[in-house]
């Protein structure tokens, strides 16, 4: 598969918020969305993986200036859940690569998870689309993971 | 803001594949997807939320062809990881909200989960880009879930 990638952005801007042991059932979703957008939250990224004796975690992030709003309302919503805890990481940051042509993500993954290792940042966070792929990093190397990674892609400089 | 939702995509070639209990430490997911690149596993959604006490877990789908071979290739590199183990599922299906002006997930979010809600369907997984919200639910009751989004969203036919 001939995967070209284009470049790599870093999103110094966003805050993680982990939303922890929540019903995994549905329903939960909904009431936790509905409270964020009724805040007016600009929510970026939503990852869930799979529960766990029937509860589950869900990480969204959102630019750090909502971040006190974010929590605010996850927190008024835990109740009416039936249970669960919010934390918020401020210290985080957002890279992601951007390719054409990835029909399938395991060979950019690669490269892109070998030069993490590389550069000794621990993946937090990891989501794709079809062009892209992006994983929550801590926010110190991160400059380091940016210069490893493309040079890893054969770029030249940061899309930042 | 003004997010224009285009329609509903339902994707039931998808298997998922969890590995569960890796250790949370620079270098995991770059041995994992390096075995999966050479098995030649073509890999749609990768999905890792926030590790804990040392340990991570992270979802991935694959067509439904590959999923043997993706666990036989997990299987292999497991050791070389330090621990973890790997499960398949295979009656799952993929469904995604395609939007444009999609700033904020949160609006679109909450009416997706909403309408998933309603059809009693549990959300297993949620990864999102900017344009597409993308969801793994059951096999079991797919069909009805698509018919109340698409309704939730005022779209009148799927982009099955
Ligand atoms: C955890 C949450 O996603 C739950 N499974 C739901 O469907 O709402
Ligand atoms: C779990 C895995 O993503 C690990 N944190 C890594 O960086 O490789």
């Amino acid at each position: 598969e001939d995967v070209v990638v284009r470049g790599v952005a870093l999103d110094k801007n966003q805050a993680k918020v982990m939303v922890g042991n929540i019903p995994d059932k549905p329903g939960s979703a909904a009431k936790l969305f509905d409270a964020l957008a009724s805040a007016n939250v600009i929510v970026d990224m939503i990852v869930q993986n799979l529960g766990r004796n029937g509860v589950a975690n869900m990480t969204f992030t959102v630019p750090r200036d909502d971040s006190e709003r974010a929590r605010v309302a996850v927190e008024k919503v835990l109740e009416e859940l039936g249970g669960g805890e919010v934390t918020l990481f401020g210290d985080i940051v957002k890279l992601s690569v951007v390719g054409i042509g990835m029909r399938s993500h395991s060979g950019v993954a690669s490269t892109l998870f070998s030069a993490l290792a590389e550069a000794k940042s621990n993946i937090q966070i990891i989501s794709t689309s079809e062009i892209k792929i992006s994983v929550v990093i801590d926010e110190e190397g991160a400059a380091d993971a940016v210069r490893i990674v493309h040079t890893a892609f054969g770029l030249d400089k940061a899309e930042a």
